[in-house]
């Protein structure tokens, strides 16, 4: 249901901000 | 030959003495020697300058070149503390403290407010949070109705721009992630707390000590 969505969550989920990604092997 | 020395790599372009960045971080020397091997071969994956591109650090984070992000854009520009389309060693320690679990929280919440403003006016602005909203839509595939963005941009509004002035300014963001801390999930790394651990041959090697 969009009016329960918070924007800034959503877009928290971005791979964009995965940095965890720069130390996989 | 074919043997590089360590004396070698730290001339690197970008390359900065770690006992200068482990006092301005959170890191250890043997930390910040570590984070220079996971720099290295980030910095050396495409152009062998020594320093990271674009390019690279978007093949880091999503094994391809080419895939282009808004946040992992926004991520780029503001390690590149600079502003000189690279990020240099220096930068690349002192971003990721940032992003250390044992950094403040109030450090975290000032990375974001700046990562989410997206056009530097020390506001996020609605339009600024509709083309985020659009741009993880786009990213997860997921169609959702202009309305229903709408909707999510409005709510959040309410809930966050206490005074109503259609513009989140930082005292309102500090306010709002405070009572949400979920929000700041991604900006923190555990990987960092044993940064030693996945990358420990340059501890074997580097004698240095703390």
């Amino acid at each position: 249901r969009p009016e329960s969505m918070n924007a800034f969550a959503l877009i928290s989920r971005s791979q964009g901000f995965n940095l965890g990604n720069l130390f996989e092997k | 030959m074919g043997c590089v020395s360590s004396k070698q790599l730290k001339r690197d372009k970008g390359y900065e003495d770690p006992n200068i960045l482990a006092k301005e971080t959170t890191f250890s020397v043997n930390e910040v020697e570590a984070l220079f091997q996971l720099y290295k071969k980030i910095s050396h994956s495409i152009i062998k300058d020594g320093l990271i591109h674009k390019e690279e650090f978007q093949l880091a984070l999503f094994r391809n070149s080419n895939q282009k992000n808004l946040f992992a854009d926004r991520i780029f520009d503001l390690f590149d503390l600079k502003r000189n389309g690279v990020i240099e060693f220096g930068e690349f320690v002192r971003s990721l403290n940032i992003f250390h679990p044992d950094t403040p929280m109030a450090e975290k919440i000032a990375f974001a407010f700046r990562l989410y403003d997206l056009r530097g006016t020390g506001f996020i602005e609605r339009e600024e949070l509709k083309e985020m909203v659009l741009a993880i839509l786009n990213e997860s595939e997921l169609i959702l109705s202009d309305d229903a963005v709408e909707q999510i941009v409005d709510q959040t509004f309410k809930q966050a721009d206490m005074n109503e002035d259609g513009k989140i300014d930082f005292e309102e963001w500090k306010a709002f992630a405070s009572k949400n801390p979920a929000l700041l999930k991604n900006m923190t790394l555990p990987y960092l707390k044993d940064i030693t651990m996945a990358f420990p041959s340059f501890v074997l090697n580097s004698g240095a000590s703390d």
